[in-house]
């Protein structure tokens, strides 16, 4: 599969961050997610949309992404920090 | 999968439709319907009990907004994220509901692009009583739209979702096997629009106006044929005015987008230069391209440059290609392709010699003549000249639309002794026909 865009794998994490598959960046630090944070945010949204779980932002978790939906996040912030 | 921390402590929960959709073609009635059906999907297998209020202060205030509305959770335009909900709890904003007003929202549709009310409407107050999202694939809870999930009055919760709702709420008694059963009276419930696809379900048409002895609300020449709009019918003829059939069509069933409780219009005229069609209803008015409304409308009228207060008659003159309003005394000279009104208008001083104010409607006609409406009569005006023809005027319901002298002489009763569906010397019966009317786009 061809890899995603820079284009989109700045909308996947906002999407992700949206969702709470991944934290907001820290404001203090200003750091950002690791790759291995995005990897595991990935996954668990692949697994909680019944996706296969390859862990990278492909063709179906796009589609999936641009689908329309609820607004509220997935998962609670504290579910996601501890998923993680 | 998360279980939701937060449920409401009381069982009677009061709700409000605050605000509506405002461009979509769900009437207020159909909007609260839906609303109390996806309701009623958690209250009939729970101790909770829902009731519809006025004022501000509902549990579970309910609203169509469009992107930033203040809550922390702007939406987004068409698709994209379609609606939100508040978990119980004791922060004003518990229980709220809101709908993205950019989505196109429908109900018993096949539109592919539209968005189920009902559906999104079942998961989302789901959310309002305390369910989290789950990915249980067939669960209603699923954060993904997943399309219609059938009729209001036959949906039935997935067992997934009943499980959950019952560990915070237990089981209603009406559910327990050892409870009677709960007769709730048929009128408590609003009515659901009849289904909309399906013609043979439309119950028979009491209030059908008698075409040989009414006057009309507008007259228009559309794709070189006659409509006459008499309230929410319209009998049409075909190009060499031969009247389709001596039964009206119902207007929201041709013209798709006109709001269900438009009871009447004021005027249409198809524009010339697009052939896109114009109805007008008090301050408002749509276009239609062929027989659907455009998206973002209706319009005020105000984009014409007219005063509030609707128009009586519409039509676009073939002599110069303008397009004439007429209200009471006064008539515009409107130019379509400009896009805007012609200077020194309105004018009182009618351009037609002969031809009297607050008209019904006027059109032009493949004889190259334009007609003016009002009443049961009709003038005739040539293009050559601006005057009546000699032994004008004449009568509608004779020329236009079948009927013999002894009816169309027939005075025209009040409205409402006709809703019985018979007028006074009981002439209908032999107006009318039982043949149905086939329309056709193109």
């Amino acid at each position: 599969a061809p890899n995603p865009t820079a284009e989109e794998i700045s909308l996947g994490v906002d999407w992700l961050t949206k969702f709470g598959y991944l934290p907001p960046p820290d404001p203090i630090t200003g750091q950002l997610q690791t790759q291995e944070e995005l990897t595991k945010a990935i996954t668990a949204m692949q697994q909680f949309g019944g996706l296969e779980a390859t862990g990278v932002l492909d063709k179906a978790t796009l589609k999936l992404m641009k689908t329309p939906r609820c607004s509220l996040p997935d998962l609670a912030e504290a579910e996601s920090r501890r998923k993680r | 999968h998360a279980q939701a921390v937060t449920k409401w402590n009381k069982r009677n929960l009061s709700w409000r439709v605050r605000t509506f959709p405002r461009e979509s073609h769900l009437g207020h009635d159909t909007v609260r319907a839906l609303m109390y059906y996806a309701l009623k999907v958690w209250s009939d297998i729970t101790p909770l009990n829902f009731h519809e209020v006025a004022g501000n202060n509902a549990d579970i205030q309910i609203d169509f907004s469009k992107t930033d509305h203040d809550d922390g959770y702007p939406f987004d335009g068409p698709g994209g994220t379609v609606a939100h909900a508040f978990f119980p709890g004791e922060h004003h904003t518990a229980g709220d509901t809101h709908f993205d007003d950019d989505e196109y929202w429908t109900f018993r549709s096949s539109d592919a692009h539209g968005m189920d009310l009902f559906a999104v409407a079942v998961h989302e107050f789901g959310h309002a009583i305390g369910l989290t999202h789950i990915s249980a694939i067939e669960s209603i809870m699923r954060p993904y739209y997943q399309g219609p999930v059938g009729d209001p009055l036959k949906y039935d919760l997935p067992y997934e979702d009943k499980v959950r709702i019952w560990q915070l709420y237990g089981v209603r008694e009406s559910v327990s096997p050892t409870a009677k059963p709960e007769i709730s009276k048929t009128d408590d419930h609003p009515v659901l629009p009849d289904l909309p696809e399906n013609r043979s379900t439309v119950p028979l048409r009491r209030d059908v106006p008698n075409r040989c002895n009414t006057h009309f609300d507008a007259v228009a020449q559309i794709r070189g044929e006659a409509f006459f709009f008499k309230g929410k019918y319209f009998w049409r003829l075909t190009r060499n005015k031969h009247l389709v059939s001596l039964q009206p069509a119902q207007i929201h069933r041709f013209w798709r987008g006109l709001p269900l409780n438009l009871d009447s219009v004021d005027a249409v005229y198809e524009r010339t230069h697009d052939h896109k069609i114009v109805f007008f209803k008090g301050n408002r008015y749509w276009v239609f391209k062929d027989n659907n409304v455009e998206e973002g409308y209706p319009r005020p009228i105000s984009d014409f440059g007219l005063p509030p207060g609707g128009i009586d008659a519409a039509f676009s003159w073939a002599q110069n290609d303008k397009t004439y309003f007429f209200k009471d005394h006064l008539y515009w000279c409107y130019d379509d392709h400009q896009h805007r009104m012609d200077p020194g208008y309105p004018s009182e001083a009618m351009l037609w010699k002969g031809v009297p104010s607050r008209l019904d409607d006027a059109t032009r006609w493949s004889d190259g003549a334009t007609y003016f409406f009002k009443g049961k009569e009709y003038w005739k005006v040539m293009d050559s000249n601006l005057e009546a023809e000699p032994g004008y005027p004449q009568s509608i319901a004779r020329d236009w639309l079948v009927c013999g002298d002894m009816q169309a002489d027939a005075p025209e009763p009040a409205e409402s002794s006709r809703t019985g569906g018979r007028s006074r010397q009981g002439h209908h019966d032999e107006s009318r026909s039982e043949s149905e009317v086939c329309s056709c786009t193109s």
